[in-house]
């Protein structure tokens, strides 16, 4: 999967298996991520768990999961917010006491994308199913983001992947083959799906140009459309191409300044057009 | 408990001057009668949930708008909101203490409550603030009966600082 940050570092990671995201005395998310063509190291996310943390009034103990095909619109205690109700508010209809908590869960589009807005973290959450993957992102406020930076363990969103499970995206969009990684397919090798219906059919990546060629149909720049490139080169699969345009709106829509940080870039890394 | 026709009273006032909801004398004129209207029916509507959360709505519309300031004749007496031990006046210019700790009579089990949790909690500062959605038109004001909207619980929201930052993971 690709990895923005909290400090603003775009990644490319193997990271398969079971991996936390966020890890602090508020908040706790992690994923779990499978292999997506066998024999190769890229993997994707088939599975995430969120836990909003109690130990206040205001914070109410919620768990929330969601897995490929099951992208649910609740925690899962089946309650879709939580937290006290201001005075006076109980008769109100619990369509407007949704809104009045400090935790809830909105359903945007349902099992496909749900938002978990956290007021007294400040926090918004964002998951979604993507073709077959799962994707999050997440803004909070840095002082809450960079909570227990200091401590031991792994916080991928906050120190990054570690180095030995990261991935040269430019060797792939280079296609140089030098520094190459073993297991990374130069534009055009097959690889045996597990993604498509028939499990023994081979995968084609997708060659440089028709993986341009895809991803600039979604305004994809800078890393985002690295990123596009590379699991469009590595998979094939075109959904990919969806998961980074969705991807960047969150960014966008996540970040006030989101659109000044990000490079106006529409050529790839390496490739000739991008002086 | 005459909440209603107070209510009712206030929009037919707004919509004959056609007067928009805003810092001006005109509607603080007319959000002044509204209080005073209220405030004439007060004891026989102890306990009744409609006005005491139109009384806050009116109160805190005042505090918006800058009525106190602009003018319409003179404040309604503010609801000190219990903040961190401290009584603190919304409005400075408070006709008389005895008629809020009065008023606040009427609410002090809820807003303690809560105050006090705000005592309980840790460097995450709740607020007790109450406002109303600013974009909807006069004529539609969600204030009879069960149709009151409150835009924020006034507790826990987050008070830190507001600098944010974004993580995300997707793709392969």
């Amino acid at each position: 999967p690709h990895l923005v940050t909290f400090n603003g570092d775009f990644q490319t990671c193997k990271v398969a298996g079971a991996w936390p995201l966020i890890d602090n005395a508020y908040l706790a998310v992690s994923v779990t991520n499978e292999a997506v063509v066998p024999g190769s190291a890229a993997t994707a996310t088939t599975k995430i768990t969120i836990i909003i943390k109690g130990g206040s009034d205001c914070a109410p103990e919620r768990t929330y999961e969601a897995a490929v095909d099951s992208v649910p619109a609740s925690f899962v205690d089946g309650s879709q917010w939580g937290g006290p109700l201001p005075p006076g508010s109980s008769a109100l209809p619990s369509s407007a006491l949704e809104h009045l908590v400090p935790v809830r869960i909105v359903d945007k589009e349902p099992g496909r994308h749900v938002e978990i807005h956290a007021r007294h973290l400040g926090a918004t959450l964002i998951v979604r199913q993507v073709g077959r993957y799962l994707t999050f992102a997440a803004k909070l406020p840095r002082d809450i983001a960079q909570q227990g930076a200091g401590r031991e363990g792994l916080q991928l969103c906050v120190k990054g992947c570690p180095a030995s499970e990261r991935i040269d995206v430019a060797t792939v969009l280079l296609g140089t083959g030098h520094g190459r990684h073993p297991s990374m397919p130069s534009s055009g090798r097959f690889y045996r799906s597990q993604t498509s219906e028939s499990p023994s059919s081979l995968v084609k990546g997708m060659t440089r140009d028709a993986a341009l060629a895809l991803c600039r149909e979604y305004n994809l720049t800078d890393y985002y459309l690295d990123s596009c490139m590379f699991d469009l080169m590595t998979t094939g699969d075109p959904s990919f191409s969806l998961a980074a345009s969705r991807a960047q709106s969150d960014y966008l829509s996540l970040l006030p300044d989101a659109a000044y940080r990000l490079a106006n870039r529409t050529w790839p890394l390496g490739a000739s057009g991008s002086s | 408990c005459k909440v209603d026709h107070c209510t009712r009273q206030f929009q037919q006032a707004a919509m004959m001057s056609g007067v928009r909801r805003g810092p001006s004398p005109a509607f603080c004129v007319i959000l002044r009668q509204y209080s005073d209207c209220l405030r004439s029916t007060a004891r026989s509507c102890r306990g009744h949930l409609a006005y005491h959360s139109t009384i806050t709505l009116v109160q805190n519309w005042n505090g918006d708008f800058n009525c106190s300031y602009i003018g319409g004749g003179s404040a309604p007496a503010p609801l000190p909101i219990k903040d961190n031990g401290r009584f603190r006046n919304h409005d400075h210019h408070s006709t008389s203490n005895l008629h809020a700790a009065k008023m606040e009579d009427s609410y002090s089990n809820d807003k303690t409550v809560t105050s006090s949790s705000a005592e309980r909690t840790t460097s995450l500062e709740p607020t007790a603030r109450v406002y109303v959605r600013p974009e909807k038109p006069l004529n539609s004001l969600p204030i009879t009966g069960t149709n009151v909207v409150m835009e924020a619980s006034p507790a826990c929201t987050y008070q830190g600082r507001p600098e944010v930052t974004h993580c995300s993971f997707y793709g392969d």
